[in-house]
């Protein structure tokens, strides 16, 4: 049958930073192809194609993230494979190789992340599920 | 190739649009 893909809104401008991506205005309405756990979103507007990032849309129908994920406060363990530097207060600075807990996974690609006491955002793509069990 | 996601992390939400979430 045919392919019936989701709209969305884009919910403020944004200029793009690379080839692969579009021009956004607020207002736009965009058919997404794909939806990459990392926050960015392959779409089709009008005779444009590329990627946008999901947090600057908003479902046209339907209420808002249905299929975001609740937060899983037990967490899971996930392993950093490249090293971030937090440019807000709320995010984390990590290194490659450090263990996290991730407990709630955004669709924008930003997962809140547990270390110790501490809770922080952390970019999805930069983090790997690691084979360990957390200890009961 | 436009095919593949951009290498860098997305930009965050608006900060006027940002819901709190921690």
């Amino acid at each position: 049958g045919p392919i019936i893909l989701e709209t969305y809104r884009a919910i403020s401008d944004y200029s793009k930073n690379s080839k692969r991506e579009v021009d956004l205005s607020a207002g736009d309405m965009l058919e997404i192809i794909e939806k990459n756990p990392n926050g960015w979103w392959f779409c089709q507007c009008e005779s444009r194609r590329g990627w946008v990032p999901a947090s600057y849309l908003e479902p046209l129908e339907g209420p808002d993230e249905a299929e975001e994920p609740e937060p899983n406060y037990e967490g899971e363990l996930y392993e950093t494979i490249k090293a971030y530097t937090a440019t807000q207060e709320d995010e984390f600075t990590l290194q490659a190789g450090e263990i996290i807990e991730v407990i709630h996974k955004l669709l924008d690609g930003w997962w809140v992340v547990r270390k110790g006491e501490e809770t922080g955002y952390y970019p999805s793509m930069f983090l790997c599920k690691t084979g360990l069990r957390k200890e009961a | 190739s436009i095919k593949e996601p951009p290498q860098n992390p997305p930009p965050r939400p608006p900060a006027d649009l940002r819901r709190k979430r921690l």
